[in-house]
């Protein structure tokens, strides 16, 4: 465990939190992308698989529980509690674009033609595509929910620190796994536009209103 | 490149 990966996993921690404290307080959903959180209650499903087979530690164990029950938690407040908010004309990314080519990809580049390993892979190119239906339902809804877009700052930021956290593996451990890393730069890269607008914009305390 | 096997990263 390294700064950057502490940091990185608190921020990820911090975005999930931000988004249920958002759903419970406003009891809206509006401005959330469903297909979004599907898509990253998949990655955390597959990726996840070995929390019974593999004890790395307290922590690990603990923040895979809480990842896995908070997406799910997260789906039943979009598709049951709150479902009367949740703004489907504005979600309609076709998230089958995504898991088809990405299923394809994980069969093709992977370090070991093994199940779990084929699964990892597959949720981690998901990852780094599963942002794309809410940054594409706030580039049509035009603007975002200033709490919606502390979300979207912690949960881009998050794998921005797991990059550094690489760097530092590679020259203090020799660890180095290519797939992790390329998929965690083009994750980051999708959030840079978004990145921007919230530097110049939510913290100057203005709302985030993109060019419909 | 060193490919840990153990996945210890969330």
């Amino acid at each position: 465990m390294n700064i950057f990966r502490l940091i990185g996993d608190m921020s990820h921690l911090l975005a999930i939190i931000i988004l249920l404290i958002k759903m419970w307080k406003t009891r809206s959903v509006a401005g959330i992308s469903g297909k979004s959180q599907i898509l990253f209650a998949l990655v955390f499903t597959t990726r996840y698989l070995d929390l019974f087979t593999s004890f790395v530690s307290i922590y690990n164990t603990c923040m895979k529980v809480f990842f896995i029950t908070a997406s799910y938690f997260t789906l039943f407040l979009m598709y049951h509690k709150f479902k009367a908010t949740y703004d489907s004309n504005h979600d309609t990314f076709r998230i089958e674009f995504l898991v088809v080519p990405v299923g394809g990809l994980a069969f093709l580049v992977n370090h070991e033609f093994a199940p779990l390993e084929i699964l990892w892979t597959f949720s981690i190119y998901l990852e780094s595509v599963a942002i794309l239906p809410q940054l594409f339902m706030v580039s049509k809804t035009g603007e975002a929910e200033t709490i919606t877009s502390h979300y979207l700052f912690a949960l881009g930021s998050y794998r921005a620190l797991y990059l550094l956290n690489w760097i530092y593996r590679y020259y203090f451990e020799g660890f180095f796994d290519l797939i992790a890393v390329v998929a965690g730069v083009v994750q980051t890269i999708l959030y840079c536009d978004f990145f921007y607008l919230y530097i110049t914009k939510v913290l100057k305390g203005k709302k985030i209103s993109l060019p419909a | 490149f060193d490919f840990l096997k153990e996945k210890d990263e969330l």
